[in-house]
């Protein structure tokens, strides 16, 4: 039974394994054209060698992690009760309270985030879009591009070469939408809605509400698909062509195709960034395996509908379950899933539970100084030989729902001898 | 607020069931 239990609370690996490989190895759990996963993409690292070949230097690993600290940032402000708008229009009684939404030049939304690639148009062009389930607006740079555009791999879309292409008026309900699927109020320029969507590192894309035909695959099409077309976009976007929203908002997505998906999509991010995932709409396996855990309503306020809530009940650390309040998750104000942020963000107090034990537990390794936002490191420069040994840590969300993370999320790879806990803790209990 | 982020879903299947109010997780998805 101990040998049984010694299997099941520890993962035992080469060090060397959490490092990326240089050539990409795609993963065999996706087949393009069977019939089963016809609404199935395939998620690539936009860093990695499975995506297009860069036309830039891919960000080091600290400028991940910083751009990722600026997304949470902007998460967090977002959700902050001075966002809160009462249902007539006016602001509560937080008012008076300010948000300073991070201005941070040089960070982007998140650099940690993975692409897919979809087509847009008749005939359609491919373009590599990050996905996110973080905002809703889907969004690609445009031809004119009448103010400004960045850099990107794939041809950027020309609504003039479409013949399915069509801007949308200001009075439609679609533009309306706008308001809450961006939290801007759209403009109007000549009848045609004009969208502005900006996140907390100041990056923005500003263009035309628009339709036409998005090409999931051959046999997964869908007409009249609502998108920006951006006119003025900024930021560090990469290479990519735009982004793909897949909240829980109207605009998203998951609600656009809902009429065929029913708003259920899966994906599965690979191990490392040299290998592929998937991002599927519909039911497209069978879920006897998946464990589910209900979505947690949010008190945030408006500016929270296009987020996941749930609720975390326990985490433990090597089967053992840590010693942390119900209300230390409460006081937080819940816990989001975000495809987008890299780092898993804990409060304080959850935070502090789970490093102390998983030092406890790893103690037979020497200590590393700390990386970014990273404080539990480890020096494995003795181990690049042999397999090092680390407890498993499982997160129990509401419903008994039991989840153990592969080894590949608990440990993140620094350099060729250094590797740190994968965690970070928030600054603020409240927060 | 707390986020459960990118690296700890990696190999994951997450499934959004949005009109079904669930989220689910299951091993091996990749």
């Amino acid at each position: 039974d101990e040998e049984d239990d010694d299997l099941h609370h520890f993962h035992t690996l080469h060090f060397t394994s959490l490092f990326p490989q240089s050539l990409c190895t795609p993963s065999s759990s996706f087949t393009p054209g069977s019939k089963q996963r016809s609404s199935t993409l395939q998620v690539v690292h936009r860093h990695g060698p499975c995506s297009v070949p860069h036309l830039t230097t891919p960000p080091s690993l600290a400028e991940i992690l910083a751009a990722d600290e600026s997304r949470v940032e902007s998460i967090q402000a977002k959700l902050a009760p001075s966002y809160e708008i009462t249902r007539a229009g006016k602001r509560n009684k937080y008012k008076d309270r300010k948000v300073d939404l991070p201005v941070q030049p040089g960070r982007s939304l998140g650099s940690g985030n993975y692409i897919v690639r979809v087509g847009l148009g008749t005939p359609p062009k491919t373009l590599s879009l990050i996905f996110d389930t973080g905002s809703d607006l889907t969004w690609t740079q445009c031809q004119p591009c009448a103010r400004s555009c960045y850099q990107q791999q794939d041809p950027i879309f020309n609504p003039s070469s479409s013949s399915s292409y069509s801007n949308v008026s200001c009075a439609s309900s679609q533009c309306s939408q706008l308001s809450s699927a961006t939290g801007n109020t759209p403009g109007c320029s000549t009848k045609t809605c004009v969208y502005g969507i900006q996140y907390g590192d100041q990056s923005f894309s500003v263009g035309f509400l628009s339709k036409d035909t998005l090409t999931i695959s051959k046999s997964a099409v869908f007409q009249n698909f609502f998108f920006g077309c951006g006119q003025n976009n900024q930021g560090l976007f990469g290479n990519t062509a735009g982004l793909i929203g897949l909240g829980r908002d109207q605009l998203s997505v998951v609600s656009q195709t809902a009429g065929t998906y029913g708003k259920y999509f899966s994906y599965c991010l690979p191990s490392s960034s040299s290998s592929t995932g998937h991002l599927s709409l519909g039911r497209s396996r069978a879920s006897g395996s998946v464990i589910f855990t209900p979505f947690a309503s949010s008190s945030q306020g408006a500016a929270s509908n296009s987020f996941y809530f749930v609720d975390i009940d326990g985490i433990s650390v090597g089967g053992r379950a840590l010693s942390i309040s119900q209300s230390v998750f409460q006081a937080a104000g819940g816990t989001i899933v975000d495809s987008g942020t890299v780092i898993t963000r804990l409060p304080p107090a959850a935070y502090s539970a789970l490093s102390t034990e998983f030092q406890q537990q790893m103690k037979k390794y020497p200590v590393a100084p700390a990386y970014s936002i990273l404080d539990t490191c480890y020096d494995f420069s003795n181990y690049t030989n042999t397999k090092i040994v680390i407890p498993t840590i499982s997160f129990t969300f509401r419903g008994n729902a039991k989840v153990n993370l592969d080894a590949s999320g608990i440990l993140i790879a620094i350099n060729g001898k250094q590797a740190c806990l994968a965690f970070a803790g928030n600054s603020d209990s409240s927060t | 607020v707390a986020i459960f982020g990118n690296t700890q879903q990696k190999t994951l299947e997450v499934v959004y069931d949005v009109a079904g109010g669930r989220l689910g997780f299951g091993a091996g998805g990749c």
